[in-house]
């Protein structure tokens, strides 16, 4: 089973089209493994993306490098499974 | 016994859990209420369509389906609470006994079974199917990219590795062909409701191209009646039109292929939630999101039934 400990959900607040077109080419860099849950579409839409932990950092200073305003919206994603994970069972049990 | 009255609709569920429940309300509901299977997915799942239908022959009808994105829990758990409000109020709720008295609904609560299982297994965050992609060691296309309405257009991904990416060629995933299948083969369907999540927003066609629906100024009214009625139950604020209009181009999606394909009132619903858990919404949260969208969903359903075309 895939684990996401430490990774965290981005919301990014792009002010301009240039914005828009960096985030997406923040998305096709493999290497980061950047999944948007909300994609890039419109300066008035948030785009929200999952990060992996390993790539937190790159990924902050690339936003951050280029002016890109974003707040931590899922701290630790893995938390917020296990707490799923815990419900869920806890409701089977009833 | 097993009963739908023991059935937790307030926690997630496993697929077993939901294809037991399903048999289980068509149990309780013998008369109106049975279980067709209209496929199978590319990992040989069963496709389970719950049909309610109180009589007549090829009547009018309305399809709903949920879960075509497998990590958006929300929106299956929000079909089961969903189907058994429907299946419950027959004879008790005026709304719902006059709807079926004339149209029959066809409702799909577990869209896409192999992406659903493998959220449960493997890999939460899973959307897509299950399909191999030759050639690429990706798995999986974006079962809302894969209609033939606009198939391969921007806002779709030809690349095997990306989220939206539109398949090899279009209804190419079985999970796809089979409702298109279906619905050529009903002949008389004409609603198409498909629900997802999140960011909380109704729209309607189109999203592969900026030309305006034929029907919409008809149907922006239904949007917006339907998301202040969504918005009276707790305040939840939906925006609403057309899908290009109202967030970006997406080629291949389920609604446009049913507008081409001559449904009228073809609508996506985008559930909760507006920025603090994402797809990973806590199950307390199950009710209330189905509680607020029902109204919403009758509003569409009642519109259709009034409005025969």
């Amino acid at each position: 089973e895939q684990l996401f400990v430490g990774d965290q959900v981005l919301r990014v607040m792009a002010s301009d089209e240039e914005q828009i077109t960096l985030l997406r080419v923040l998305g096709e860099q493999a290497e980061l493994q950047v999944d948007f849950w909300r994609h890039p579409t419109s300066p008035s839409h948030p785009a929200d993306l999952r990060v992996p932990f390993p790539n937190l950092q790159a990924v902050k200073i690339f936003l951050e490098s280029n002016s890109i305003s974003y707040s931590i919206m899922i701290e630790d994603v893995q938390k917020l499974l296990d707490e799923e994970k815990k419900t869920m069972t806890k409701s089977r049990r009833i | 016994e097993r009963s739908t009255s023991t059935f937790n609709f307030a926690s997630y569920h496993t697929l077993d859990e939901i294809y037991d429940w399903m048999d289980t309300l068509v149990d309780d509901h013998p008369s109106f209420v049975s279980k067709i299977q209209i496929g199978q997915s590319y990992e040989n799942r069963p496709l389970y369509v719950l049909k309610f239908s109180t009589g007549g022959s090829n009547r009018s009808a309305i399809w709903l389906d949920t879960g075509i994105h497998a990590r958006e829990w929300i929106t299956q758990a929000t079909g089961i609470w969903t189907a058994n409000k429907i299946a419950k109020g027959y004879g008790q709720d005026p709304s719902i006994t006059t709807i079926l008295d004339s149209m029959d609904i066809f409702f799909e609560i577990v869209t896409n079974p192999d992406g659903f299982a493998f959220t449960h297994s493997s890999n939460r965050m899973w959307r897509k199917t299950r399909s191999i992609n030759a050639g690429s060691h990706c798995v999986g296309v974006d079962p809302n990219r894969n209609w033939d309405a606009g198939f391969g257009g921007s806002g779709s991904s030809s690349n095997p590795c990306s989220e939206i990416y539109c398949g090899p060629y279009a209804h190419s995933e079985s999970e796809v062909k089979a409702i298109v299948d279906f619905i050529h083969g009903h002949g008389n369907v004409k609603s198409v409701i498909s629900i997802h999540s999140y960011s909380q927003m109704l729209l309607f066609p189109y999203g592969y191209k900026r030309t305006p629906a034929a029907d919409h100024q008809e149907l922006n009214e239904l949007a917006k009646k339907a998301v202040s009625d969504l918005a009276a139950v707790y305040g939840t604020k939906y925006t609403y039109g057309s899908i290009m209009g109202t967030i970006y181009m997406a080629a291949g999606t389920t609604i446009d292929w049913a507008y081409d394909n001559g449904v009228k009132y073809s609508f996506t619903f985008e559930l909760r939630d507006t920025g603090r858990y994402g797809f990973l919404l806590p199950s307390t949260q199950i009710i209330p999101t189905a509680t607020e969208t029902w109204p919403a969903l009758l509003d569409i359903m009642v519109h259709t039934l009034e409005h025969p075309y």
